[in-house]
């Protein structure tokens, strides 16, 4: 009897500290203040970009977090759409790796795309956009990967032998210490020469949208 | 094929990618 009762005072223990967990997780617009120091955005940026947060994790499940379907239904007003970058783009906000974004996950990360966030922070996450296997280097197949699969997303068709060309002349210029992969300085240096491949990094509406 | 050799492999994701974070933004 006793045992049985030992046992049942266990398991509310555990259900305590499940739910008190459950309590702590932030989901929504905890403190903008906080964000706001720890970001480029301005206090009022935040509390705008909750206002976003808010209608995106809404459209499918209103549970205040935002899971891929909607996500993708966010960029593309559709959830049909396959998207190798918008599924490595939420991979990359999803920095608890529990397949939902919270506020501040997205906040966090979008910051990185705010005209005045560091260009060292937009180089970085290009650079883990395109490092597919995460293993701190772009790996020629993984180029090849990411060509083949945008180029039938979007419908253009170039021979193998064009891309293999693009591709040969691409590690020409960017794997400088001629290893057969593109690390972060080489990234950097190559992003340097050709600042139009950060041109996606930049997001003008975060200014203007979350200021007005 | 001749101009789409002096682009490089990163440029052409970019240009044939959908991927641009404004749709977060658009009605």
């Amino acid at each position: 009897m006793l045992q049985c009762l030992e046992g049942v005072k266990q398991l509310c223990g555990v259900l305590l500290k499940c739910c008190d967990l459950d309590l702590k997780q932030p989901k929504g617009l905890e403190d903008p203040e906080i964000l706001a120091r720890e970001t480029v955005f301005s206090v009022s940026e935040v509390e705008a970009l909750y206002e976003l947060f808010k209608k995106i994790s809404s459209a499918v499940i209103d549970d205040g977090l935002i899971n891929k379907e909607e996500f993708q239904l966010a960029l593309f007003k559709t959830n049909k759409k396959e998207s190798l970058f918008a599924d490595r783009v939420f991979d990359l906000f999803d920095t608890k790796h529990n397949g939902i974004l919270g506020f501040e996950e997205f906040a966090r990360a979008l910051s990185v795309f705010h005209p005045n966030a560091p260009l060292d922070e937009k180089i970085d996450f290009s650079f883990q956009l395109y490092d597919l296997k995460q293993q701190g280097f772009i790996e020629r197949q993984e180029v090849k990967q990411m060509v083949v699969a945008t180029l039938a997303e979007s419908g253009m068709n170039l021979s193998d032998e064009v891309i293999e060309s693009i591709i040969d002349k691409t590690f020409e210029e960017a794997d400088t210490k001629h290893d057969g992969k593109i690390d972060k300085e080489e990234w950097r240096n190559l992003v340097l020469r050709h600042p139009s491949l950060l041109k996606n990094m930049t997001l003008q509406y975060l200014k203007v949208k979350c200021t007005s | 094929d001749k101009n789409s050799h002096q682009i490089n492999a990163f440029q052409l994701i970019g240009m044939a990618s959908s991927l641009d974070l404004s749709g977060f933004f658009e009605d």
